[in-house]
């Protein structure tokens, strides 16, 4: 574990942390994306399924337990507990298009034709687009609230900062995993934009919404 | 690759 990683995965605990905080205070899943949190259940889910097969540490599986616990109960507040805050009418964007080309590309380009391998590879592939449908949601509706733009801001950095980790990793540990560090990149390139308007108006106390 | 070091990474 190294200072990159410790912070990717503080960052991302942070983002989950953020997220039900935010529907839980405010009693509303307004302006979130269910089909992006369908999209992480289903990431954490398929790549989890190494809990049964390798064991690394407590640390790792405690960390798996809670993003596979933490995906189901926040679709459990989206689609059932808070299901009358939802913003159905303007998270459209079709699961479909982003499930089944990562299928297919996991079927494709892998490092081994074996089912847990493939599990994983579908959830790299499907990790790095899964923000696709809540970025989309937002450019709808042109604005998010502050908390929904920090929970973001948390769930990009935690991908940028994996991408130190292996950089580091690769030259102390002469370790790198091109579909990982390939798809690791995509993901966060997909946030730029994002960090851009994060940047120049949340940080500086203004609501995010999207240049007129 | 080394599929044994990837399951440490989350």
């Amino acid at each position: 574990m190294n200072i990159f990683r410790f912070l990717g995965d503080a960052s991302h605990f942070a983002a989950i942390i953020i997220l039900v905080l935010k529907i839980w205070k405010t009693r509303s899943c307004a302006g979130l994306s269910g089909r992006s949190q369908i999209a992480f259940a289903i990431v954490f889910t398929t790549r989890y399924v190494d809990l049964l097969t390798s064991y690394v540490s407590l640390y790792n599986s405690l960390a798996k337990i809670i993003f596979i616990f933490s995906s189901y109960a926040t679709l459990y507040l989206i689609y059932f507990r808070f299901k009358a805050t939802y913003d159905g009418n303007h998270d459209t964007f079709r699961l479909e298009f982003l499930l089944v080309p990562c299928a297919l590309l996991a079927l494709i380009v892998n490092h081994r034709f074996q089912v847990v391998e493939l599990l994983w590879t579908f959830s790299i592939y499907l990790e790095s687009v899964a923000i696709l449908p809540q970025l989309f949601l937002i450019s709808k509706t042109g604005e998010a609230e502050t908390i929904t733009s920090h929970y973001l801001f948390s769930l990009g950095s935690y991908r940028g900062l994996y991408i130190l980790n292996w950089i580091y990793r690769y030259y102390v540990q002469n370790y790198y995993d091109l579909i990982a560090i390939s798809a690791g990149v995509l993901q966060t390139l997909l946030y730029c934009d994002f960090f851009y308007l994060y940047i120049t108006r949340v940080i500086k106390g203004k609501a995010f919404a999207l240049p007129a | 690759s080394d599929s044994s070091k990837k399951h440490d990474e989350l």
